[in-house]
């Protein structure tokens, strides 16, 4: 492919770790999470930070948990390939 | 000789809850004759993408041209102008440039959002309108086994026994058909935004709908199970759907269920059998279109929210950043462009009944580029002729007019070469 991959971004906030009553529409004031995620013709990669609902910042030292998803073998993203990585370059590139 | 662009009308259909289950994508189940006739005469964008998967900030998001994080919403509760910066909004800027700017149903999130008014009098030239029956949508409508009524998730209704005797999407449609006559006369350049609220839950449409979808046609999704190594803090526990009866009669355990696998059929019939009432009511709409003779000159663009999960991966809702949540359906028509300006007299959305359609959709192919709807902002402006907002700086609070998302005109011309294999049948004509 000559041409510049193109790369889509979304986020999603969450409450907490683990699934709670409000995780689905958590209250800015509630929300303790943010899931970053970058997706190319090839890849979906996402990344939740700790989240600050003040000051509306990410601790970016602060993952709570990751995911990888490669389209050609997997585009119904099932199967979560993050912990067979290394990520230093995804990041940067996320960032 | 006509540039495409020459006081050109915007048409912009935007639908609540819809992934891109189509016939135009390549939905071999789901009927959506209408709209794939429009996606026929339509650059079909293959992979477009919400920024956030859930209505509020989704919409705010590509109504002002800017990400949730500049917008600062992530959730229903506050007004970008007071809380993030008083940024312009696409329809607003159009108004601007002289356009007049209609909004019918639901195109802003109602509430805090947009300031409990839709953004009128900035974005709107006149109050917006939404249809008097939606205040049914989540009351005891909906006729149960036990003959009473009830607020189900899955809900096909006799349209002559509901209070009003119509339902939402019907209303928004005869206003939108409305306001394009009133607009043909009166002459002049309007931008008419159309949100329906079809296939967000309640899964409430006319129950003939039904009928496209027999039941042996209905499987579960290809991956119903909760992934193995999906993170906890990626799973959302689709609180939505289960506050509504007939799911509650389930008594579905908390978080990861799962949905029994009848009713997880019955949710998938309904989704699409409210996919081809909102086709029905969009191909009214545009066949309104051509009677008022302003398929020549109106741009019309197609496209959702966000996606929603049909089951896959254990979810039942938007709400998570897998794709299915998040890819939409984005077309767009441009006369002139996407397809020759329609000859005197030729219809392009003749309305198609799907009770005797035989569907057999040519599934597009491209553009395949990675793109997202913050980028609607700069593309409609690109396609209408006016300027471009300039690209925001890394931070952009004070900035009232800027856009985060490039115009995606330029990925139009791959289907140029297709188009001029076409053009000795026009000439023909």
């Amino acid at each position: 492919n000559d041409r510049e991959p193109t790369i889509a971004f979304s986020q999603y906030p969450r409450p907490a770790d683990t699934p709670q009553l409000n995780s689905d529409k958590p209250d800015l004031k509630d929300i303790r999470v943010m899931g970053y995620s970058m997706r190319t013709d090839d890849y979906r990669y996402t990344l939740w930070f700790g989240f600050n609902p003040d000051n509306f910042t990410l601790n970016l030292d602060d993952i709570h948990a990751g995911e990888v998803y490669f389209v050609e073998d997997d585009p119904g993203e099932d199967h979560n390939v993050y912990e067979n990585f290394t990520h230093d370059k995804l990041t940067k590139k996320l960032f | 000789d006509r540039e495409p662009q020459d006081g050109m009308n915007v048409l912009f259909i935007v639908v609540d809850d819809l992934r891109s289950a189509l016939g135009c994508y390549g939905d071999a189940l789901v009927k959506s004759p209408n709209i794939d006739q429009l996606a026929s005469q339509s650059v079909v964008f293959q992979n477009a993408y919400a920024q956030q998967a859930v209505c509020a900030p989704s919409r705010v998001s590509f109504l002002t041209g800017r990400r949730p994080d500049t917008t600062r919403l992530y959730d229903f509760n506050s007004y970008w102008r007071v809380h993030a910066g008083n940024y312009s909004t696409l329809p607003q800027y159009f108004k601007e440039n002289g356009y007049v700017t209609m909004s019918v149903g639901k195109v802003f999130h109602p509430g805090i959002s947009s300031n409990h008014n839709d953004d009128y009098p900035y974005s709107w030239s006149i109050p917006p309108f939404h249809p008097s029956s939606e205040k049914y949508e989540n009351t005891k409508t909906c006729r149960g086994k036990d003959g009473k009524l009830h607020a189900n998730l899955v809900c096909p209704v006799d349209v002559s026994k509901v209070p009003e005797g119509t339902l939402p999407d019907i209303q928004s449609t005869e206003e939108g058909i409305r306001l394009l006559n009133l607009m043909k006369a009166k002459e002049k350049k309007f931008f008419l935004a159309v949100g329906y609220h079809k296939p967000h839950i309640p899964l409430r449409f006319p129950q003939e709908f039904l009928k496209l979808y027999p039941w042996e046609n209905i499987t579960l999704a290809p991956d119903p199970q909760v992934p193995k190594k999906l993170p906890s803090v990626a799973y959302n526990p689709w609180m939505d759907i289960r506050e509504r009866e007939d799911v509650k009669a389930l008594n579905i355990s908390f978080p990861y269920g799962p949905v029994p696998k009848h009713f997880q059929r019955r949710i998938r019939q309904s989704y699409f059998a409210s996919i081809s009432y909102l086709d029905a009511q969009v191909g009214r709409l545009l066949s309104a279109l051509d009677d008022a003779g302003l398929s020549d000159n109106t741009i019309v663009v197609f496209t959702a929210d966000h996606g929603w999960s049909l089951g896959e991966h254990g979810e039942w809702a938007k709400y998570s950043n897998f794709g299915v949540a998040l890819r939409v359906p984005l077309m767009f028509y441009v006369p002139g462009l996407t397809t020759f300006f329609p000859y005197l007299g030729q219809r392009l959305f003749p309305y198609i009944d799907p009770f005797s359609h035989v569907s057999s959709p040519a599934p597009q192919e491209k553009p395949q580029e990675m793109v997202e709807l913050v980028s609607l902002f700069s593309t409609l402006s690109e396609l209408a002729g006016l300027r471009v907002p300039q690209t925001c700086p890394e931070t952009s609070f004070h900035i009232a007019l800027c856009t985060e998302g490039e115009s995606i005109v330029q990925y139009f011309d791959t289907t140029k070469e297709e188009e001029d294999d076409d053009e000795d049948d026009y000439v023909d004509k």
